[in-house]
């Protein structure tokens, strides 16, 4: 791991003496292997490890510490800021009523992450309702009613006959009639590249006027991380990310280009398949993640 | 790179970065970079403009390591052909069954395909619109029954029903779930019991936008029960697949199906040439 390569670089150096730039470029070329191995973008990956070996040529190795640790801590704090520092909270307007839209591409975790979210934000005291936003894929009205059910949230529906646009207007109205205060819209999967869908979800956005829209990224996602954000925040002006099916073993090297690309923060990680497996996401340990 | 003069080490490392933004992975893409360079030395293409002489010697280099004589469906002695269908969540399987089950019939092959997802929310709901959708015949079995019940049943039903071939829908599954992957065995191994030979296939659903860790799915998964071929899902996006490639050069495993998009006719056989031109565009 990248710990005992730097150990076999940095190894011979005494303390007093500045890190010798030999060892930090080799350093710094094993750094960009375990980014690259972790799915980190080729883009993202060059600038980081430009900063990286700018910060690590200004070290001088102090008395009692090992070089090779000293340049790790540079790398780590380097990727923690990079995914933004430490964990966000959603801060919702209390009393106020949220319209949050979830997106993304298809399969990626949407509509089990909208029952999870209204749980979630249920126990922090709102009041939330689903709406069945996506009226394309077989049986996801069914799905969505499902899961709604398994965490005791209703779920708003009008059939797949019905644009997006007006059932989510709708799904606000009774909402209101209900008051409730929290509405999370669930929409269909689709490729950033479909022109059809992406107008599709951008009607939505400006009829319904959503106080939040999360994209939702499986994190096993590579290269095209950064493709699928940056097209869906220029489209639809995110307001940040949710990570899923980080329970599986991928490094998880797309959080840094989501990040990198829109500059919002990551919310919250999934972290398996039931409803309760739904956390905070924190860069911290998402660093020590990538770095393997 | 197109527009670049000339052969040299800037060139290179332009296309090192076509083939890791590929999701080709640092290990395979240094040793056909490597490749290219003992090449280019060699045959003294240094500083020459024959870029398509570099392209195509890439492109070869590739097609090499993607080659394969399995590209079709296997099929058993007697009928029903016997597919199992295996994957991480989200990847297309479902889908991806749905699609077969068309051109069987497209094809005068009578299909029955099994709802082996006794788990996810709507997930039998969900197959059951595409075996309308298709026109075949379908097992379902309760929700959250033992999954090896549904294709215990399904097995035997095939045999009675005179089916041209059988596909098994199984849930989602992430390949470092132990208790999980042991299911899946346990189901490969029942059927495996009633019926010799079968399954025939069992096919990995991967989606094209998965990064390194596709490589350690295929091998959980044929470590399992012994991964035969891949449906490669979601090409109709931006992402190129390029995992496939360290894929079938570390384990065998070649890509039979691609899948463009969600429609039921949405599914072709692999062309490698196809791929391999895509790859650079
Ligand atoms: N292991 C694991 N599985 C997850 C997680 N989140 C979602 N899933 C699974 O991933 C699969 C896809 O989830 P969906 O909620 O259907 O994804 P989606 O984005 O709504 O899919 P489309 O609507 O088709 O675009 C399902 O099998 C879910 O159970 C997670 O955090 N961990
Ligand atoms: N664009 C595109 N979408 C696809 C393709 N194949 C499947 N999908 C979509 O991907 C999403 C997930 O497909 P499913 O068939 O439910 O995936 P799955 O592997 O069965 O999911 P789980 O059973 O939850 O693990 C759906 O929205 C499909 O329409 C494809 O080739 N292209
Ligand atoms: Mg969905
Ligand atoms: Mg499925």
């Amino acid at each position: 791991n990248l710990q005992s390569r730097f150990a076999a670089i940095f190894g011979k150096l005494r303390s007093g003496k500045r890190v010798d730039e030999r060892a930090v470029k080799e350093a710094v070329r094993e750094v960009r292997l375990a980014f690259l191995e972790a799915d980190v973008n080729y883009q993202a990956t060059r600038e980081f490890c430009r900063q990286i070996e700018e910060k690590a040529l200004g070290v001088q190795v102090l008395a009692g510490l090992n070089p090779a640790q000293q340049v790790i801590k540079i790398v780590y704090d380097t990727m923690v800021e990079m995914l933004g520092g430490e964990k966000q909270n959603l801060t919702l307007m209390p009393g106020q009523q949220e319209r949050i839209m979830l997106v993304g591409l298809q399969g990626s975790g949407k509509t089990t992450t909208a029952a999870k979210l209204a749980a979630r934000l249920r126990q922090d005291g709102r009041k939330p309702i689903l709406i069945a936003g996506d009226i394309h894929r077989p049986a996801a009205i069914k799905q969505l009613e499902v899961v709604g059910k398994q965490v005791g949230v209703p779920v708003f529906s009008m059939g797949t006959d019905v644009d997006p646009a007006t059932i989510a207007k709708e799904g606000t109205k009774k909402a209101k009639a209900d008051d409730l205060d929290t509405i999370i819209l669930d929409t269909a999967g689709r490729l950033h590249i479909d022109e059809q869908m992406m107008a599709e979800v951008k009607r939505v956005r400006e009829s319904w006027h959503p106080t939040l829209t999360l994209l939702v990224v499986d994190a096993m996602v590579g290269q095209d991380a950064v493709n699928q954000a940056r097209h869906f925040h220029e489209n639809l002006d995110l307001d940040g990310t949710i990570l899923t099916k980080l329970d599986g073993d991928t490094r998880g090297g797309a959080a840094i280009s989501v990040r990198y690309v829109t500059g919002k923060p990551i919310y919250f990680a999934g972290t398996g398949e039931k409803l309760s497996d739904f956390e905070f996401f924190h860069p911290d340990r998402m660093a020590s993640r990538i770095l393997g | 790179f197109q527009r670049r003069g000339k052969i040299d080490d800037d060139l290179l490392d332009e296309l090192e970065e076509t083939l890791i933004t590929a999701d080709i992975g640092v290990e395979t893409t240094t040793r056909l970079i490597d490749h290219l360079r003992d090449q280019v030395k060699f045959q003294k293409k240094k500083g020459s403009t024959d870029i398509n002489w570099l392209t195509d010697t890439l492109q070869s280099a590739i097609g090499e390591m993607i080659a394969s004589e399995n590209r079709s469906l296997k099929t058993g002695t007697e009928k029903p052909s016997v597919y199992l269908v295996v994957g991480v969540n989200g990847v297309g399987k479902t889908t991806a069954i749905g699609k077969l089950a068309w051109r069987f019939r497209s094809e005068g092959q009578k299909a029955l395909i099994v709802a082996a997802d006794t788990f996810r929310a709507a997930a039998i709901d969900q197959l059951a619109i595409w075996a309308d959708r298709a026109g075949c015949d379908i097992v379902k079995g309760e929700e959250g029954v033992d999954p090896s019940s549904v294709v215990y049943n399904a097995v035997h039903a095939a045999r009675a029903g005179q089916h041209d071939f059988v596909i098994i829908d199984t849930a989602g599954r992430l390949h470092n779930r132990a208790n999980l992957m042991q299911e899946l065995g346990k189901m490969a191994r029942v059927i495996g019991r009633e019926f010799p030979g079968a399954p025939h296939e069992t096919l990995l659903v991967l989606d094209a936008s998965t990064g390194q860790n596709a490589l350690q799915q295929a091998r959980q998964f044929t470590d399992t029960c012994g991964v035969t071929g891949i449906i490669l899902t979601k090409m109709d996006g931006t992402a190129k697949g390029g995992v496939i490639i360290g894929i079938h050069d570390q384990l065998k495993i070649p890509v039979k199906f691609i899948g463009l998009g969600e429609k039921i006719d949405d599914l072709e056989p692999f062309e490698p040439e196809a791929f391999l031109k895509a790859l650079f565009e």
